[in-house]
Formats: C-alpha cells, structure tokens, sequence
C-alpha cells in the first residue's frame, strides 16, 4: 500500500 | 487522474466558488453555518500540514492553497466583516464545535494507518471533513427559506463527495493495492449525510418549488 503521506487525492 | 476525481474537485471548487460570490458580491451569508464553515477550516489545515514538504503536483499545490486560502477567508468574512457579519443566523447556528472535534480526534488516536503526527492529524481531517456539513444541514433545516445560492452551494458539495466515490471504485479496479478502507468508509458515511437533502432538492427542483426541508 502506498504511504498516507504519498496520497494524491485532495 | 481520472474523470470522476476532476469533476469531483471541480464541483468542490464550484461549491466554495459559489459560496465566494454570495458571500463577497451579495455581502451576504444568511442561511450559511458559521461552524461549518471553521470545521473546514480545521479539516484543511489538518490535512494539508504537508503542503510543502510532500510535493505531490502543481495541480494539488494549487488547488491545495485554495481550499487553504478560500477556507479561512470565509471564516474570516463571517465572523469579520462589518456588512457580512450582519446576516449572519447566530441565534439558530447552534452545534457545539468539540461534540464535532473531540470524537474525530479520539477516534483518530485509537484508528489510523500510521502513530505518527502527520498519519494522526490527516486522519483526523478525514473524519472530521465527513460531519463536518452537520451543523450546516440543521441550519438549513431550521431556515424557512434557504435562498439558491445557499441550495446549490450544499447540493455541489454533495454532488463533490458522490463524485469522489465513483473515483474510488475506478482507481480501485485501474490501479494496483488501491485500498484505502479509513479515507472509504468516512467518505462513504460523508455522502450518505446528503442522501436527505438530495431528495428534497431534486423534489423541489423537479416540481419548480422553492427547498424546504421539513423540520
């Protein structure tokens, strides 16, 4: 899974 | 980025672009929840404490500095200025801020993906931002007349998480290990807040009947 801190979303 | 998650972001910049134009041009914010509006404030500048140590695009950057920017200047407005302040429905924008805060902060500490500041306080923004349009449908409720600009404004935030989820279900079927169960299930919980006023908003718009939401 990606990192929280990586998300791309807004 | 796919087509759901830029008419979503979109329709959210519409919303606040919407709420600008009643608040700044009209001097207006009747029928416009105070609290609402400082819960966003708090969501945003929990959320984006990161906006420039993670850079992500020019896009989220952006639009980033305008939620910011636009969250603030509106809490600003209403508590602020002189004409605005005026129209302000004190008397009936009534929830308690921290009966808001204080579960999403607790439930923040006890689940999230990572113990870490950043992990904590980002989780925090997701539950918040999913009641955080609570005191603003009681207002809404509570108001005998709830004007368009005030209508649309709610319905485009609505329609901005509704969009959100149909993102969602395409990143989760487009992109590898795209499973993000906190940021689903409080935006799942967030969208189903509006199912309520949706229907009397699409009654009054199907009928050509000013909204009103039964108290």
């Amino acid at each position: 899974n990606p990192e929280p801190e990586a998300h791309d979303e807004l | 980025m796919n087509i759901f998650r830029l008419a979503g972001d979109m329709t959210h910049l519409a919303s606040v672009l919407v709420l600008l134009l009643k608040i700044h041009t009209i001097k207006s914010c009747a029928g416009i929840s105070l609290k609402t509006q400082e819960l966003y404030a708090l969501v945003f500048a929990s959320r984006y404490l990161d906006i420039f140590t993670h850079y992500v695009s020019f896009y989220n950057t952006v639009m980033k500095l305008i939620f910011l920017g636009s969250a603030f200047s509106i809490v600003w407005y209403i508590r602020r200025h002189k004409l605005v302040r005026r129209s302000y429905d004190k008397d009936h924008d009534t929830f308690r801020h921290y009966f808001i805060v204080l579960p999403c902060l607790i439930l923040a500490l006890l689940i999230h993906e990572k113990f870490t500041f950043r992990v904590v306080m980002w989780t925090f923004s997701l539950y918040l931002e999913a009641v955080a349009i609570l005191p603003q449908l009681v207002l809404l409720q509570r108001t005998r007349n709830i004007d368009n600009l005030t209508g649309q404004y709610v319905f485009l935030l609505g329609a901005y998480r509704a969009l959100y989820i149909l993102n969602w279900v395409y990143r989760y079927f487009t992109e590898p290990h795209y499973v993000h169960w906190i940021t689903w299930i409080s935006g799942l919980i967030q969208t189903l807040l509006y199912a309520d006023f949706f229907y009397y908003y699409f009654q009054s718009w199907k009928n050509n009947v000013k909204l009103e939401l039964p108290a």
